[in-house]
């Protein structure tokens, strides 16, 4: 079994490395 | 049979902020073994295991498309479980106990909600399906 994921909201997405377009 | 886990490689550097979390480098190569909802992904990178924001990952076997749901503008009702402040200008500022519209459920755990006329992004673990809508 895993541990729970962390309580607080991951970050949003890294503003200077947006996942990039095919 | 075998479980396949899919390989996704980190965009940027991240650093953890708490100890479930793991660190990563831009260009580590992790494999996924779990996708919450919320954003947090579960993944393991050589020896080393934990939550990831699923932000800072690509798909190493192209876009990810079949997994994103379409948006729903019709929405779908959900009520605000925990009380956040915007911090970016795109993020709505809700109450505990709100209610709102679903309309895009993003894999990075933030989703577009509709409160009233104004749409904008909340977090997804702070949001419970269900509820009527406030008129």
């Amino acid at each position: 079994t895993f541990k729970q994921p962390p309580s607080n909201p991951p970050p949003r997405p890294p503003p200077d490395a947006r996942k990039k377009q095919p | 049979g075998p479980i396949v886990l899919q390989t996704y490689r980190a965009i940027a550097d991240y650093e953890k902020s708490s100890t479930t979390e793991m660190a990563l480098k831009a260009g580590d190569m992790v494999d996924v073994v779990e996708k919450s909802e919320n954003g947090w992904w579960f993944c393991q990178l050589k020896n080393k295991r934990g939550w990831v924001p699923a932000a800072y990952l690509e798909p190493m076997d192209g876009p990810d498309e079949s997994e994103e749901q379409e948006p729903n503008y019709a929405g779908e009702v959900y009520k605000v479980q925990k009380s956040y402040t915007a911090v970016e200008e795109d993020e709505l500022t809700l109450k505990e106990g709100d209610t709102i519209e679903v309309i895009h459920k993003l894999l990075d755990g933030w989703w577009v909600i509709r409160k009233d006329e104004t749409t904008g992004y909340y977090p997804a673990m702070y949001l419970q399906k269900g509820g009527e809508v406030d008129t």
